[in-house]
């Protein structure tokens, strides 16, 4: 028994589903159609956790990954660190599209990006400045650098090296990944 | 992170991802969702899978390549989610992280651990509209 076509998405992102869905009910390509439901979900700035204007990082940027694969052929477009740019997964299929490559990182993305048309413009809001602002506040807490001084747990960069006397401990620490911060 | 999975009625599998990755992170850093076979992974004899949470722990075990291979060993959607979460579970008990699976016929399953629930969306002539499926962790 089947149960085609399909749309499925990771969290309750329901408008990104049904704007998949409604791609695929009016004839549009199993790609067009995922396109068009992840373009939602950056549109609507999904949980704060997909699109422009939340999550910013250490300088208060925010950056954008994002990635499209064909179960087909296997040809996969990605873009990694992008800048300055918001339709990630627009960006990840132009790489598919328009190079031979499959994964394009930082600034260089963004410059491919504007060769292929894509507009660039900031991706700060009022929101992830905010952010930023009460993250360095909180004394740059949480902090994702270890081994480093003065002490990342409760110190602001910038950080020098501090290699361990003894063996290097590699341990992940739980950094509250939830909902609302999450890849 | 949204990451989605769409199959046609010719039963091409599409998958993707998107997402602006973890707060306050190093610059420069990338997370698994532009990481194929770890934020999600397609194949059309097979199925498709896509994963959210701890990237920088999930990327290191490729979940979903390594989902849609136990479903083309076999397994359920379900058990092969739960297939794929068991490593990283096994190796970083505290880790946060979700992920779902769908086979060509477009029977679908997750797997979560760290979170209380875990919530995903899914739009299938089974339903009449868009319908929220939670699963608990």
């Amino acid at each position: 028994e089947t149960f085609l076509p399909l749309v499925v998405n990771t969290w309750p992102f329901t408008n990104a589903t049904q704007a998949a869905w409604a791609a695929l009910q009016s004839g549009a390509s199993a790609e067009d159609s995922l396109v068009i439901g992840c373009s939602t979900c950056e549109t609507e700035q999904c949980d704060g956790s997909v699109g422009y204007g939340s999550n910013p990082d250490e300088r208060g940027e925010t950056t954008l990954d994002a990635m499209i694969m064909d179960g087909d052929t296997f040809a996969v477009g990605a873009v990694g660190d992008l800048r300055r740019v918001k339709n990630a997964i627009g960006v990840a299929r132009a790489v598919m599209r328009y190079s031979d490559h499959t994964l394009l990182v930082g600034e260089s993305a963004g410059r491919f990006a504007v060769e292929m048309g894509f507009k660039e413009e900031s991706l700060a809001t009022n929101h992830s400045r905010e952010m930023y602002k009460q993250w360095r506040k909180n004394n740059c807490q949480p902090n994702y650098r270890q081994h480093v001084t003065p002490d990342p747990r409760h110190n602001c960069g910038p950080y020098t090296p501090v290699p361990p006397k003894s063996l290097w401990h590699y341990q992940r620490k739980h950094h509250d990944v939830d909902r609302w911060n999450h890849d | 992170t949204i990451g989605m999975v769409v199959i046609d009625t010719s039963m091409r599998v599409w998958a993707g991802t998107s997402t602006n990755g973890m707060n306050h992170k190093v610059p420069g850093r990338v997370g698994d969702s532009p990481v194929m076979g770890a934020g999600s992974y397609a194949d059309s004899s097979v199925g498709g899978a896509a994963a959210t949470g701890d990237g920088d722990i999930m990327m290191r075990f490729l979940p979903s390549f390594r989902a849609v291979i136990e479903m083309e060993y076999g397994a359920s959607p379900t058990e092969a989610a739960q297939k794929a979460m068991a490593p990283i579970i096994k190796h970083y008990p505290q880790f946060s992280g979700a992920l779902v699976a769908v086979n060509r016929t477009g029977h679908y399953g997750a797997y979560c651990h760290g979170f209380s629930k875990f919530g995903y969306s899914v739009a299938s002539p089974a339903f009449e509209k868009v319908t929220v499926v939670y699963v608990d962790c």
